[in-house]
C-alpha cells in the first residue's frame, strides 16, 4: 500500500487525495490553510495544517517515508517550488508538481521534480478538440493532429451495425471499444449495434472523428 | 467556421482559445485585465479588454453571433455566472461554462449552461489513476473501475510481441491501439512487435493495468 502525500489541497489537489484514497492509497493531505484540511480529513488518512516548505513540519509527519509526493500549487510559486524542493531532499522517491506555465515548469523539472503536470492547459487542449463534435466527452491527444475521442452514441446511430456506419469512403478512423452500462466491448465486430447510452471510443484526425459523427445524419 | 468567444483568459481559458485558434476557429477572447489580453492577441481572431458580464460590451462585439460562448472563470464566482447568464439571454446557441466545485456546477446548469466543466477536478482523477503506472501519461474514465490508459512503453516491453505479453494467464485487458511516431496501429496482430518510444494505449481496471505493466520485469 503505497504512501502518498498532497501538499496543497485546492481543487486540483484536493481531487487527487480524494481519488487517491478511494483507489487504496494511504493519504496525507496539507494545506496552510484550515478549511481545505477540514473536508480533507472525511476521506483521506491525515489531513494536517502547515506549511508544506517547512522541512521540520514534514519530518514530523514522517513525509520522508512517502512513495509519492504530489504538490498541487498552481499561482503561488514560491509554495510550489520550495515545497518541491524540500520532498526532494528529504528523500520522496517520486515528485510530480503542478505547474501554472511553462517557464514554472522549467523551474520545477531543474529543481528535481519527476513529473510536471499542468491541469488547467490540458484541459484546455481536450476542450478545444471536442468543440468540434458536441457529444465527445473526453479526449487524449495521440499525435500533433489526430487523438483518441470518447462519445456518447449520437442520436442517428442507434440500431445502426458498425458496418453500417464504417460504410462511408475514405474513412481514415477506427472505432476502439464500445461501453454498454459496466461492460466494455473491445475490438468490436462489423456486426455490432450501436444502442442508446452506449459510448464510443474512436481514433482519428478531429475531421474524421467530425465526420464520422455526423454519418446517417 | 465556426466563431467562438473565451470569457476569462486564465490559464484554462487561454490554453482552450489557443487550442481553438489553431484548429482553425474564429476566436474572440475577453478578459478585465490587460495582461492575458495582449498575450492573447498573437494567437486569436480579436482580443478584447473588458468586463463579460456586461451586456453592452459584448453586443459591441457582436458576440451574439457566436456559435459557442466558453465561460472560463472558477475563482470568481460572480463573474463566471452572470457572463453564463448574459451569453444565453444574447442568444449564444451553445455555452460551457467552467465551475470550480460541484454547487457551482448546480447554479451554472440551473441558469442555462449547456455543458458544466471541472478542469481540476477531473486532472486529480486522471493523475489519481495514472499513479500506479508510473508510465502512463494520460487516462479516460470508462466505468467507475475501469478506464483507458495511454502509458510510454515500458523498458522490459522492448522487443517483446504483443503474443509474448498477452501469455498472462487472466489478464482482463486489451491492447487498443499502438502509436509508432506519427503513425496509429489499431486493433494490432499478436505478431507486433513493441519498439522504444512506442506508446501503448489499453483498457481495463487500474490492477490489470498495473499488472499488464509489469510483465516481463
Ligand atoms: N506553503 C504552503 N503549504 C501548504 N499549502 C499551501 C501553501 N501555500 C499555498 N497552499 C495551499 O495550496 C492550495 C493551492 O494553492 P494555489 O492557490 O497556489 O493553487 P491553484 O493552482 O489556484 O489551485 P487549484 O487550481 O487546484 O485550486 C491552496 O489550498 C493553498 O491554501
Ligand atoms: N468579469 C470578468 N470579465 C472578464 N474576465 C474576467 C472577469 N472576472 C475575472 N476575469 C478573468 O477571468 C480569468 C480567470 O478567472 P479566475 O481567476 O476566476 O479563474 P481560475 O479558475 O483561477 O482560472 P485558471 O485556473 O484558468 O487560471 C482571469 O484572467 C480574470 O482576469
Amino acid at each position: 500500500q503505497d504512501r502518498v502525500v498532497v501538499i496543497g489541497l485546492g481543487r486540483f489537489g484536493t481531487s487527487t487525495a480524494r481519488t487517491l484514497a478511494s483507489l487504496g492509497y494511504e493519504v496525507l493531505g496539507i494545506d496552510i490553510d484550515e478549511r481545505p484540511v477540514t473536508e480533507a480529513s472525511d476521506f483521506v488518512t491525515l489531513a494536517a495544517q502547515g506549511d508544506g516548505t517547512d522541512e521540520e513540519l514534514l519530518r514530523s509527519l514522517h513525509v520522508e517515508e512517502s512513495d509519492v509526493g504530489i504538490v498541487a500549487q498552481g499561482e503561488n510559486l514560491a509554495a510550489s517550488v520550495l515545497a518541491t524542493m524540500v520532498l526532494k531532499q528529504i528523500g520522496v522517491p517520486w515528485v510530480i508538481s503542478k505547474a501554472a506555465n511553462k517557464l514554472h515548469g522549467d523551474v520545477l523539472t531543474r529543481i528535481g521534480a519527476d513529473r510536471v503536470i499542468f491541469p488547467e492547459a490540458d484541459a484546455g487542449i481536450r476542450l478545444g478538440h471536442s468543440l468540434a463534435v458536441r457529444t465527445i466527452n473526453d479526449y487524449i491527444t495521440l499525435t500533433p493532429t489526430a487523438g483518441l475521442a470518447k462519445m456518447h452514441a449520437p442520436q442517428h446511430f442507434i440500431g445502426r451495425s458498425l458496418a453500417d456506419l464504417y460504410n462511408t469512403p475514405d474513412l481514415a478512423l477506427s472505432v476502439l471499444l464500445i461501453r454498454r452500462k459496466d461492460q466494455l466491448i473491445t475490438a468490436p465486430s462489423y456486426t455490432e449495434q450501436i444502442e442508446a447510452d452506449d459510448e464510443i471510443v474512436v481514433a482519428g484526425t478531429d475531421a474524421a472523428i467530425n465526420r464520422f459523427s455526423t454519418i446517417g445524419q
